[in-house]
């Protein structure tokens, strides 16, 4: 889950 | 979540929202710039497409919808409306916006944080929101008399990015290696790009008169 741990923003 | 990014997606929502009020309700888009407008609706594309493949939230998703669809139906709306396209000032809205698309899909090919489909697409999201803007900003100094909209419109699409790097500087010293310098560079210049703008703007409130830029 590396590919959504910064991608959490708009 | 923080109240920084949540003012800034609030700011965001709110400019969506007064520009698809003025286009819907007054059924003009004078002032508005059809390829800003677009250049926000690839910038949505791009970055959200992970909408189906990755569940943040509830909150994430119906954003991301609210933002894809919003953004889209103005597009159509200055394209297609019988009544709207009319009041679209093409003549105006000449920047060459394609010239934006080019640098940064060049740029997102070889400044990213991962060599894949989805990160190469969502970096160029990046880029293209940080100078999107200009086509919009070029209108509004060519447009001698702004209308309130507009001005709250271009203010709000401002502001949201400015409420992010707060939220980005909270985020960094509270999680452990948050570190996205892609991100924050790109955000930063996204919001310098308003400055002269905000400058004029507040002045124009300040001393109650109309908001002109210098041309």
């Amino acid at each position: 889950r590396d590919y959504d741990d910064y991608h959490d923003e708009l | 979540m923080n109240i920084f990014r949540l003012a800034g997606d609030m700011t965001h929502l709110a400019s969506v929202l007064v520009l698809l009020l003025k286009i819907h309700t007054i059924k003009s888009c004078a002032g508005v710039s059809l390829k800003t407008q677009e250049l926000y609706a690839l910038v949505f594309a791009t970055r959200y497409l992970d909408i189906v493949t990755d569940f943040i939230s509830v909150y994430n998703t119906v954003m991301k919808l609210i933002f894809l669809g919003s953004s889209f139906s103005i597009v159509w709306y200055i394209r297609h409306h019988r009544v709207v396209r009319r009041s679209y000032d093409k003549d105006q809205d000449t920047f060459r916006h394609y010239l934006l698309m080019i640098p940064c899909m060049l740029l997102a090919l070889f400044v990213h944080e991962k060599f894949t489909f989805k990160e190469v697409m969502w970096t160029f999201s990046l880029y293209l929101e940080a100078v999107a803007i200009l086509p919009q900003l070029v209108l509004l100094q060519r447009t001698r008399n702004i209308d309130n909209l507009t001005g709250q419109y271009v203010f709000l699409l401002g502001a949201y990015r400015g409420l992010y790097i707060f939220n980005w500087i909270y985020r960094y010293f509270t999680e452990p290696h948050f570190v996205h310098w892609i991100t924050w560079i790109a955000g930063v210049v996204q919001t310098l790009l308003y400055a002269d703008f905000f400058y004029y703007y507040f002045e124009s409130w300040k001393n109650n008169v109309r908001l002109q830029l210098p041309a």
